[in-house]
């Protein structure tokens, strides 16, 4: 059911 | 000295039912315009981000900006502990390392005071970009909470396609497949109760099942929920929280065979 992404993938650290 | 009191002690108790599943622990970010939240659940799968303005509490002080880390399972025990018409206080000193929750009764005859020890985190924030989505869908955030206990039953993913004609939400496993599809409402007595899409792209994305039923832990806070979708980005589910603000739930998608 594919691969999950983790959110660090779309967001850059602060 | 910071002090926030919310007459409607409720909202903070629902906000903790809203969060407590997916984060252990999280900070408590008070400056003078209100409170941000910002945490990641462990795996990194998802962020929740919370922000309570000042103007939606009845009493707002914020001398100087503090960080208060807080154990969630401790803060929910505590918040258990309020009626839900309780006017509920939070308090801390400028650099205290704990935090004081005070629970009136409406009549002011009982008054219970729970003091909690306050963490150092040291937790990843991340930029969250401003995003122009390619598909909004507004609905009832129970409708929503239905669509996504219902589908859990068929498989661990959920896939959310979004068209001009509606939105379809469908998943498939060991027993069979199921499909909901939503079509936009026309005229409807209760703002809330209609089903709104607003779209310039046809977008189709696949979540975790498990992480949209915690989301909807915070169905109580809202009657209606908006989902924003674009290909390849985090989902955003969001609930208003009364007049106060919002909790914004972000979830990677799941990509690929």
């Amino acid at each position: 059911q594919g691969t999950q992404m983790r959110m660090e993938s779309f967001f850059g650290a602060a | 000295m910071f002090e926030a009191r919310l007459v409607q002690g409720s909202l903070l108790k629902k906000v903790m039912e809203a969060i407590k599943d997916l984060l252990n622990e999280a900070s408590f970010d008070c400056a003078h315009s209100g409170i941000l939240l910002q945490a990641m659940d462990n795996s990194h799968v998802s962020l929740v981000s919370l922000n309570l303005r000042k103007e939606g509490f009845d009493k707002y002080r914020c001398d100087r900006n503090i960080v208060m880390g807080m154990n969630l399972t401790s803060m929910s025990k505590i918040l258990k502990c309020a009626s839900n018409d309780d006017i509920i206080t939070m308090k801390a000193q400028d650099s205290a390392d704990t935090v004081t929750f005070v629970f009136e009764s409406p009549n002011q005859e009982k008054v219970s005071e729970y003091e909690m020890k306050l963490m150092n985190l040291d937790q990843d924030q991340l930029g969250i970009p401003e995003t122009e989505y390619c598909c909004i869908i507004k609905l009832p955030s129970g409708e929503f909470a239905r669509i996504c206990r219902d589908l859990s039953q068929f498989g661990e993913s959920i896939v959310i396609s979004c068209t001009k004609e509606g939105v379809k939400f469908s998943a498939a496993g060991d027993i069979g497949t199921a499909n909901i599809k939503l079509a936009q409402t026309g005229t409807v007595d209760k703002e809330e109760d209609a089903v709104i899409v607003d779209m310039q792209e046809p977008v189709t994305l696949t979540f975790s099942c498990k992480y949209l039923n915690m989301f909807t832990k915070a169905t109580p806070l809202s009657p209606q929920v908006c989902l924003s979708m674009s290909p390849d980005v985090p989902l955003v589910v969001e609930y208003k929280i009364g007049e106060i603000g919002h909790i914004r739930y972000y979830l990677a998608p799941r990509i690929g065979d």
